[in-house]
């Protein structure tokens, strides 16, 4: 049952996959990136 | 009429003895409270108009019944009377039941199943008593129409440790948790229900059924991305032009978000949780099945 | 040991009741203990107000100079900001609790007060300080706490400050020094003028066995909540309205930098110090906000490599 268990554990990587989190997540790096730049 | 209103009062009682209820409930209906030639307070009035709406409802009448009840609405708010107001949200509450007006009538279950007090006037609450109004909330939060209201009241039922004593607890957990329920369950669920909460809608479908649906769809759209109408209809237990229907009603009444593919027959669920938090939900998931792992693995010493 | 703390001597604080070391010295206290409790239940009623400042009051005993508070509870009180004696619809409520609380025998007074500044850091408003004095004419030993619940997310510790007034028209001896923090703009009068009518406290947390024993259980589940949540999306409007604070700060200094080129009565060198201590904040705010930033973004790269770069 461990075993199985972490074999369902591994099938759930990678944590998600889809072009919108892509997006998403490119947009909050930039985001933080210019507040840095701004900083400056 | 005061002789009038004294043999009423005894025929009525007559009647009451031999369980003639509505019998009974006409015949103090047809006392005169609002006449000029005598004076009558606002206690007895009251009294008289919850006893006959308790009597119509000894025979599910709700028709009769709400029509004392609204005159006696006008009266409660100013009446100091406990075991007179309980008996009225009683009757209101029930009344609400019968009209399928079930998240108010739960909403008013509810709160009477936490009256404190023990002893209204020469009335004894017990225990059984609360805990059957507290099962009558919980079913009539479960047979309401699914949407955010009813999430809310099932949410404090659920939190109200006393439920976890109630045979309907099993069904509350799963229909909180958006659990798909399997039709044993609902099989189950449906004995414990009243004729009323039986009856067939014109659609020809009881108002069990469209609850327990309309729950199940709205768990699935949890579950799965997308479904086809030959898929969902299986999972069900209906043809899948009433699952389209259904889902159609469901997502026009803004109670489930998604897209209905009508050349594919397909319907595509939507979640408007946004992508990164959705990403923190999936690895939420993963760490807390990581610990599980690790903590079985510690159980068994490796 | 750890848990004698909690034991209530009523003899002692009779006692120290009648004494009142505290009438003579207005810094005669110094320290304040909050519990592990009471501090849990003063952020999470704070954080549910949102950006709603809200009120509860704490309770507690004195010990020499510290203030120790035992407990907290909420008051059904909104807007404390917006009224002079926001308080005041709360007295019957207060009443009630107290005095139920006596007869289910938690024997602690009420010691002070707390309430939220959602977004605008921990001090005395004008209306707070004027309410803190009230409270310390008639209700010795009292004490002001104040909880920024918005800063304590973004900031991943509790943002808190414990305050007490001192008496009318009193000077203190030394400018109270406190620990630097970003006052907004649309605050920065309010705080200015009444920031000498008092003084803070140092603040220590304690905890009874149970609780270390039951936060040590919750412990092992905090490094999940760590991973799976994401500072940049939680504080986004928060970091939106202090970038326009600065903005406007920025503005401000830009008018009067060039106002004060026309105005001679300076001597260089302080106009020089004068500009650059103003623009030396902004660009201390503007740092703070970009460092909390840049960390919440470190934490989103971690989390993509360590759960989506792995490939079946």
């Amino acid at each position: 049952s461990l075993i199985r268990q972490v074999s369902s554990l591994l099938r759930r990587l990678p944590a998600i996959e889809s072009e919108k989190f892509q997006d998403d997540f490119l947009m909050e790096y930039n985001d933080t990136l210019l507040i840095a730049y701004l900083a400056m | 009429e005061e002789q009038v209103l004294i043999i009423r009062e005894k025929v009525a009682e007559l009647y009451e003895s031999e369980g003639e209820w509505s019998k009974a409930a006409q015949m103090l209906s047809g006392i005169d409270l609002d006449s000029s030639m005598r004076l009558v307070d606002d206690k007895f009035k009251l009294s008289k108009c919850v006893q006959i709406a308790r009597l119509y409802l000894e025979d599910d009448d709700s028709v009769n019944a709400e029509a004392f009840i609204n005159k006696a609405s006008f009266l409660v708010s100013n009446s100091r009377h406990e075991v007179l107001n309980l008996q009225y949200k009683v009757c209101y509450a029930r009344i609400l039941d019968l009209k399928r007006k079930f998240l108010e009538a739960a909403l008013r279950y509810y709160d009477i199943s936490q009256i404190e007090k023990r002893q209204i006037g020469d009335e004894t609450i017990d225990e059984e008593a609360l805990e059957q109004a507290l099962s009558a909330a919980v079913t009539c939060t479960i047979l309401a129409a699914a949407g955010p209201q009813r999430s809310r009241v099932l949410a404090t039922l659920y939190k109200d440790e006393r439920c976890l004593k109630l045979k309907v607890y099993p069904i509350l957990q799963k229909v909180y948790l958006e659990r798909i329920l399997r039709k044993p369950e609902i099989d189950a669920f449906a004995e414990e229900l009243k004729p009323h909460q039986k009856a067939f809608l014109p659609d020809n479908f009881t108002v069990l059924d469209r609850a327990m649906i309309e729950h199940n769809l709205l768990s699935s759209s949890k579950l799965y991305k997308n479904i086809s109408f030959d898929e969902l209809g299986t999972l069900l237990g209906i043809a899948p032009q009433k699952a389209e229907k259904i889902a159609s009603r469901m997502i026009y009444e803004d109670r489930m978000r998604g897209s209905i593919d009508q050349v594919e027959a397909v319907i595509h669920f939507e979640d408007d949780t946004e992508e990164m938090q959705l990403w923190d939900q999936q690895i939420f998931g993963l760490c807390q099945s990581l610990n599980d792992i690790l903590e079985s693995m510690g159980n068994k010493g490796l | 040991s750890s848990d004698a703390i909690f034991y209530y001597d009523e003899a002692a604080t009779a006692r120290s009741q009648q004494e009142k070391p505290w009438a003579n010295d207005p810094n005669y206290f110094k320290r304040v203990k909050i519990s592990a409790l009471a501090l849990l239940k003063m952020v999470v009623h704070a954080r549910s107000g949102g950006t709603i400042e809200v009120m509860g009051l704490m309770q507690g005993k004195a010990d020499g100079d510290a203030i120790i508070v035992m407990d907290a509870f909420a008051l059904p009180v909104e807007g404390t900001e917006t009224r002079v004696n926001a308080q005041a619809d709360a007295y019957e409520y207060m009443v009630d609790y107290s005095q139920t609380n006596k007869q289910a025998g938690r024997l602690e007074n009420v010691v002070g007060w707390y309430h939220s500044h959602p977004g605008y850091g921990c001090w005395l408003s004008g209306i707070d300080v004027s309410t803190q004095m009230l409270n310390q004419r008639y209700q010795e030993p009292f004490l002001a706490v104040v909880i920024d619940p918005t800063r304590t997310v973004s900031a991943g510790k509790v943002e808190i400050g414990a305050f007490r007034t001192y008496p009318e028209g009193y000077k203190p001896s030394d400018e109270p020094v406190s620990e630097y923090q970003t006052i907004p703009l649309n605050k920065i009068e309010d705080f200015g003028v009444h920031c000498k009518q008092y003084y803070s406290l140092d603040i220590t947390y304690f905890k009874s066995s149970l609780d270390s024993h039951l936060l040590d259980l919750l412990w092992n589940k905090y490094w999940v909540n760590t991973l799976s949540s994401s500072p940049l999306l939680n504080n986004g409007e928060y970091v939106a309205g202090q970038i326009s604070d600065l903005a406007e700060k920025l503005e401000q200094a830009e008018n009067q930098l060039a106002h004060s080129r026309l105005g001679p009565f300076l001597t260089p060198s302080q106009r020089k110090k004068e500009d650059e201590s103003q623009l030396a904040k902004i660009t201390r705010d503007s740092a703070k906000i970009t460092v909390e930033q840049v960390h919440g973004l470190m934490s989103q790269v971690i989390k993509d490599i360590l759960f989506n770069s792995v490939r079946p």
